[in-house]
């Protein structure tokens, strides 16, 4: 009931703000419980205020940070309730390197903390492909028709490092 | 508990049977631009209930099915399967007992989506049910599409109430 | 004819008179995420008139001048220079002999948005009218802001009939 | 009126075809005047199938599709009609190596055609970067103040060289 959700809640906003700050490097956030007409259904306020920032709405912040803190609160989520899987379709694509980087240091706590949440990621970004653990490539050798193939790790970073 | 398996057969661009299997940590699938890799999220969103056409760029559900090119005739049918792997016993009763639940879709052109766990014909709702009790479901936040990440910050407080009840 | 210069001024992010040229070919932006490129793309909308601050990721447009840090006091007003060359002396009536053209627009706290060109005090109407006889303004193709370049597509047809207009 | 918008709409649907197939390598796409109410103020239809696959909805297309379809259009209006202006922000976010560097191509050519158009676009794209005639950073030395710099473009593919 009602009682179990605001619990919830308080687990959720701890760790939305440890994971904000790990993924910014510091700066704050912090949700909000508002009240609606049912009790057990209240909307959720997200405030937050990256490094050196002045506290604003989360509707100004860039692409980038937007996307960074709504990695923050999945990630809150998904530590208090691990899901069978997690599937990220291009989630990285409006972050710059170094944000990648954090993003898969995220991923990499997760999948190996007692949720071993497993992750199945969508990227164009050479960072991301170079974190997987396992890597696979789509392509359409006959036009129209997708086919999957398993890449090996160590001959798509030779190709990569070739294409530089 | 863990998806171990994604297999689509028929399936938008996906017109052979593909099988992607899911191993422990970080996987990654890359490729260039309109090879396939987005139908293989909605796939997984498809096959867990989505009844939401326009949510998977289609107009109608049969736009799912592979359609053609010019060298391949088009598919009847369509069908994804996801593997659960149980070895913890886990699982939500009535499936508590198996080391393995599979739960697949199909949909036949004319004739709209079957459902089926472990080879026994379900409801749309009973697949709906049984992933909601494992925390996840085509509209949950362990699923982001193409897009989409920036919406859990923009949208209203109200929206965002679905992650507290995930979490719950 | 072509714009040859942005200046912002206790826009956003950008608390320091900040002038930016714009030269020939393509000029290309870079940097971290949240430094600011977004809010020059904006800068230019809203010195050309846009009126909605919400399509500028505000509540409403006094969040548009800087806000202040934890080391630096917030600003009192915004503002926007738009240059403009007009070698060619094609600009509208009545600027078709000026040699430059300098658009401008300065929000105050308290007291709202005023706008200038050529160091004339117009409205808000004159600048728009203005950009749209040469077939631009802040809701023109020429301007595509973070995230949206697939709504193009997306849109419904009547939405793209913007774009025979400004062709025409 | 309307005759001069339906010589305008039939110049924008061939060279939307002719900058689809480029940045498409191949393929066909159309533009189809759907009549309304108002016989000046059409609805615009797009008719676009990459190569090799069906002709289908535009709504099916993947997201690096739909940017390039978006591209071809906008450098048909633009070549119809120069804007004193061209600012894109991050366009290329879902684009695959291979698409952005088409981009690029098309926007040179738009760049030193009689249209002459001046383009600033910002990219993450270290290929968009390596195309720009100028290069300006964006910066925040003084953290939530940002300062604009012109970035020397031989130190910027020094740079680029070190980190991969
Ligand atoms: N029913 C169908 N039959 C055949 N092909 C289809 C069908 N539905 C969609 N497609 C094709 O699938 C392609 C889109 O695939 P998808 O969105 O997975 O690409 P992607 O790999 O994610 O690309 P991007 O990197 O651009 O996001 C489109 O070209 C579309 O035409
Ligand atoms: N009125 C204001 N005063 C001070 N800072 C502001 C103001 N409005 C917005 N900002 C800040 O500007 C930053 C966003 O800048 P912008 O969107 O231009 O970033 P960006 O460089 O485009 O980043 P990205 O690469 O992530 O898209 C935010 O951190 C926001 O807090
Ligand atoms: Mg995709
Ligand atoms: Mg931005």
């Amino acid at each position: 009931g009602r009682a179990r959700l605001r619990a919830t809640f308080k687990g959720m906003k701890v760790l939305f703000g440890e994971y904000f700050q790990r993924l910014f490097s510091g700066g704050e956030a912090n949700l909000v419980w508002i009240e609606t007409e049912d009790p057990i259904a209240p909307g959720i306020d997200i405030r937050a205020r990256p490094p050196g920032k002045a506290m604003q709405s989360v509707y100004l912040l860039s692409g980038g940070e937007k996307a960074l803190t709504a990695l923050a609160l999945i990630g809150a989520v998904l530590r208090l309730r691990p899901t069978p899987i997690c599937l990220l379709d291009e989630v990285d694509a409006a972050l710059d390197d170094a944000n990648v980087a954090r993003f898969c240091a995220l991923l990499a706590e997760l999948g190996t903390s007692a949720q071993e949440m497993r992750f199945v990621i969508i990227s164009h970004h050479r960072l991301s492909m170079a974190k997987a653990d396992h890597l696979f490539g789509v392509g359409m050798p006959e036009r129209g028709v997708s086919r999957l193939y398993a890449v090996d790790m160590l001959e798509a970073a030779e190709h990569i490092h070739q294409s530089n | 508990m863990h998806i171990t398996a994604i297999t689509l057969s028929g399936f938008k661009s996906f017109a052979e049977s593909t099988h992607l299997s899911v191993d422990r940590g970080l996987t990654v699938v890359i490729g260039p631009n309109g090879c396939g890799k987005s139908n293989i999220i909605e796939a997984v969103r498809w096959v867990m209930g989505e009844n939401s056409a326009k949510r998977l760029r289609g107009a109608e559900m049969e736009d799912v099915i592979f359609a053609g090119t010019r060298q391949r005739r088009r598919r009847q049918s369509a069908e994804v399967r996801l593997t659960l792997d149980n070895q913890a016993r886990r699982a939500p009763a009535p499936f508590q007992d198996v080391p393995e639940i599979v739960v697949s879709r199909r949909i036949e052109r004319g004739q709209g989506s079957t459902y089926q766990i472990n080879n026994q014909e379900v409801r749309a709702c009973d697949v709906q049910m049984l992933f909601a009790d494992l925390s996840i479901g085509s509209r949950s936040a362990s699923i982001i599409s193409q897009g989409e990440i920036a919406e859990l910050v923009e949208n209203k407080p109200d929206a965002r109430r679905l992650l507290l009840e995930e979490a719950a």
